[in-house]
């Protein structure tokens, strides 16, 4: 394992901890996307299902399982212990736009015709979209709590850092995962905007606001 | 192979 990849890691799991973190101090799920979350959900669910099947590593079986666990916690709360603050209103993409083309090209666009690995695809295509409906939200209020943007900013880190293992591994492994990699460059390229904003303004001490 | 080192990644 390189750097790239183990830093891609801790920045995933930082971005989940820091949004669990929000949600239980604050005892509020206020401008957090539901729908991003439950797509996160349904992505770990539908690519770790090798939990079963094969045996990588601990680091890979510990992984995985905190995974699943913080992204079921995060659905829990945001519709269940704390849903009174969950802002149902703003949180209106429609799911079926992500969902039915994500669903299709999984089955058109595969390594193997298996259910493991077209469910393994489905999740590589869904999670490059899967924060869509968290940045349609925030475009539609036009402001995201700092600490938000904290969790996207690592969650773009986690993206990006693992653009770089890729280039990594193909240098030196001379491997490489043409899905995986189609759709890591998709969803960095979603991030761009945001994190051009989250240096310009909330590294500068503001509060990020859409004009 | 690349179809075991994908799964390794998560």
């Amino acid at each position: 394992m390189n750097i790239f990849r183990i830093l891609g890691d801790v920045s995933h799991l930082l971005a989940m901890i820091i949004l669990l973190v929000k949600i239980w101090r604050s005892k509020s799920c206020a401008g957090i996307s539901g729908k991003s979350q439950v797509l996160f959900a349904i992505v770990f669910t539908s690519r770790y299902l090798d939990l079963f099947t094969n045996f990588f590593s601990i680091y890979n079986t510990v992984m995985k399982f905190v995974f699943l666990m913080c992204a079921y916690i995060t659905v829990y709360l945001i519709y269940g212990k704390f849903r009174k603050t969950f802002d149902n209103e703003n949180d209106s993409f429609r799911l079926e736009f992500l969902l039915i083309p994500v669903t299709g090209l999984s089955f058109l666009e595969n390594q193997s015709f298996t259910p493991l690995e077209i469910l393994w695809t489905f999740s590589i295509y869904l999670e490059s979209v899967a924060i869509l409906p968290q940045l349609f939200m925030i475009s539609k209020t036009g402001e995201a709590e700092t600490i938000t943007t904290h969790y996207l900013f690592f969650l773009g880190l986690y993206h990006a850092l693992y653009l770089a293992n890729w280039i990594w591994r193909y240098q030196t492994e001379n491997y490489y995962d043409q899905i995986a990699v189609v759709s890591g460059v998709v969803q960095t390229i979603f991030y761009c905007d945001f994190f051009y904003l989250y240096v310009t303004k909330v590294l500068k001490g503001k509060k990020l606001s859409l004009p | 192979s690349p179809k075991e080192s994908k799964h390794d990644e998560l």
